[in-house]
This record gives structure tokens, C-alpha cells and sequence, in this order.
């Protein structure tokens, strides 16, 4: 489940936004035994110059964004992605009735950035 | 597309391999969860939002995230925790023959191991139920033999094939047992056993009065299992140094 805020411009700046994994929805209540879901997360939005000086980006995506706002049509912007995740652990049932607890690293979008 | 009940749909088979999860097959699974598991799971990372689960175990504080890939309590590296209740738990324990208060084989299926995955913790845990009768302090000599060879709903089919793992006195049934299996020696003939076939003794302890019945009881109440910790290296990179 994703939550469209109002759109904070036509254009919005790259930054985490909500999206809730809910194992009902997937059938997998039954299996999993806790949590019921986690909050993973996703990175949208623009890296344009000045934007990307502002957030958490690498020096070379900076020099792009900045190529790219003098000649769009010869360098694209820099990417939004994940710059810091977070693991999860997730207890279930296998099928052999065993009670299995998994660690999961890099499960949750905690942080966006322009790479 | 919707698949057909009871089937998968590519994208769900793909996603559950790529975790690494294996539904259980058929209705939902009814087993309790075992409160260690619980304790576990609670003091994993913080980003696990629990909506509450109707099975939820007792609410505990949310722990302090552990190292990735590390069970603290258990003090293992590891991501991966299985507990796995002794198959023969349903087959009756076996008259006890001469003295012996208690001959029960123990069967464990192992066969989810993974040859990518290492195995950091096999810990065998031995829970007597402490029946009313059970005096709470009282010596008893328990003794652990890996039974090899030919076996017959999880006993084997001959004694002498039995190799001693452990024999020790305990001074009290009263509370859990733990054994780590891995410290006791070679877990079958490959790194990577498909089973684990013990067979559990017990003598009560010097000049001990046993009530009638007793050992009966301890037989049925005896809940035997394993904690498997594996660590799978390819999901547990260490943490890269953060860049700038």
C-alpha cells in the first residue's frame, strides 16, 4: 500500500516514500507468523540541480546534475535511489512445521539520495 | 492473473526463493510458536513494524538493534534460526530395560539445510515438563548416543551400532536441558547430515526412590528440540564502510 501525499510540487525532489508490505494482501498470514507487514519503503523524485546539492548525494552526481540543467539533451539527470536501508526479521513456518526465524538485510528504504 | 487455488504464481514462486521461504503446504500450520523464537524475533531489528500477530507472543521491549547477522543471545553469528521439534515425539518411549529409567529415541529431520548455509548452532534442548512427582532435586545419570545404521521409525535397528556422545549427571530434571550438538562432536558423516538420530537414557541417580510411574511420565512428558542457527554468507555482506 502506497500513501500519495498531496504532491508536494509538479515535480517532487527525490526523498523516501511510504510503501507498507502487507503479507495479508499476499496471502501469507497464515505462514508468517510475525510481523504482519513492514513499512519497505521507496525512493521517487527529481535529482536536478541545485536539488541535488541539497540531499544526501555523491560529488559525481552533483557534477551531473549540474550538466545536465546546462544541456539536458546530452547528459540525464542523476538517479534517486536508496542511500540507507534497514534489515527485518520475519518469523514463519516452513514446510516441514519447523518455526524458522530469517534476518533480511537491506529490507527497508530508510534514506533516498542521487547516485 | 489469479492463480489456481493452492498454486503459486510465477512471481510469488520467484519471490518466495528469493527469500528463501518455503510455505508450509495445506492449512495453517497450528504448532505454538516456542517462547525462545518469540525472544528471538523480538529482539531483532527495529524496522519490523509488528502489527500485532493473532498468535503474538508475550509483549516484550523492543531490544536495541543487534549486529546484522548476529544472534546475540545465542552468541553465534547467524541469520537464519530453525526450531525443530523431535520427529519420533508421537512414537511412545520404549520399555526401559534393568535399571534404565527412560530409552528414548530422538529423531531430528534436518533435511532444510542448505550446503550454501554454515552451521554455527545445533542446540539440543531436553524439557522433562516437570511432572508433579518429580522430586526437585535429585541426581539422575542422562547419557546422548548418536545412533547410526538401519533404523526403525527413528530407533536403530541395532544397539551396538551407538555411539556415546555424552554421559553426565544432572542434579535436577526440573528445568530445561541444553547440549550443543556441534561441541559434542561430528553431527553424521557429512558436514551437512540430512538427519540427527540420538537415543536419550536415563538412570536415576544413586539410592534414589523413584516414585511408581514416574519414568513413564517423564517419557510422555519429554519435549526434545533443536535450535539450528545457519549463517548464509551471501546475504550477510558486512556492513560496507559508509561512503563520505
Amino acid at each position: 500500500a502506497t500513501y500519495l501525499g498531496p504532491l508536494d510540487s509538479p515535480d517532487p525532489p527525490c526523498r523516501a516514500r511510504q510503501l507498507y508490505i502487507n503479507f495479508r494482501e499476499v496471502g501469507w498470514h497464515n505462514w508468517i507468523i510475525a510481523p504482519r507487514g513492514f513499512m519497505a519503503n521507496y525512493c521517487q523524485g527529481h535529482c536536478f540541480f541545485p536539488t541535488a546539492t541539497k540531499i544526501s548525494s555523491l560529488n559525481h552526481a552533483v557534477m551531473q546534475s549540474l550538466m545536465h540543467s546546462v544541456a539536458p539533451a546530452t547528459t540525464p539527470p542523476p538517479c534517486c535511489v536508496p542511500v540507507k536501508l534497514s534489515p527485518i526479521s520475519v518469523l514463519f513456518y516452513d514446510n516441514s512445521d519447523n518455526v524458522v526465524l530469517r534476518h533480511y538485510e537491506d529490507m527497508v528504504v530508510d534514506e533516498c539520495g542521487c547516485r | 492473473t489469479q492463480p489456481q487455488p493452492g498454486t503459486l504464481s510465477p512471481q510469488a514462486s520467484a519471490l518466495l526463493q528469493t527469500l528463501g521461504l518455503s510455505p508450509p503446504p495445506g492449512p495453517p500450520p497450528t504448532r505454538p510458536v516456542p517462547s525462545v523464537m518469540w525472544r528471538l524475533f523480538r529482539r531483532g531489528p527495529e524496522a519490523t513494524e509488528t502489527q500485532g500477530s493473532e498468535n503474538e507472543g508475550p509483549e516484550m521491549p523492543q531490544e536495541p538493534q543487534p549486529l546484522p547477522c548476529h544472534v546475540e543471545e545465542l552468541g553465534v553469528p547467524g541469520n537464519i534460526v530453525r526450531h525443530v521439534l523431535d520427529g519420533g515425539a508421537s512414537a511412545p518411549p520404549e520399555p526401559a530395560l534393568g535399571s534404565l529409567c527412560l530409552e528414548k529415541p530422538l529423531f531430528f529431520n534436518l533435511s532444510f539445510l542448505n550446503p550454501k548455509e554454515q552451521l554455527t548452532l545445533v542446540r539440543l534442548e531436553l524439557n522433562f515438563g516437570a511432572p508433579a512427582d518429580l522430586a526437585p532435586a535429585q541426581d539422575w545419570e542422562l547419557s546422548l548416543s548418536h545412533a547410526q545404521g538401519p533404523q526403525l521409525w527413528g530407533r536403530p535397528l541395532h544397539w551396538h551400532h551407538r555411539e556415546v556422545l555424552l554421559s553426565q549427571t544432572v542434579p535436577t530434571l526440573h528445568d530445561p536441558l541444553h547440549f550443543d550438538m556441534l561441541a559434542l562432536g561430528r553431527l553424521g558423516n557429512s558436514t551437512f547430515p540430512q538427519n540427527l538420530s540420538l537415543v536419550l537414557e536415563l538412570l536415576p541417580g544413586r539410592d534414589s526412590d523413584l516414585p511408581k510411574g514416574l519414568c513413564t511420565k517423564l517419557g510422555h512428558s519429554l519435549e526434545a528440540s533443536l535450535l539450528v542457527v545457519t549463517l548464509d554468507p551471501q546475504l550477510c555482506q558486512p556492513t560496507s564502510r559508509k561512503r563520505r
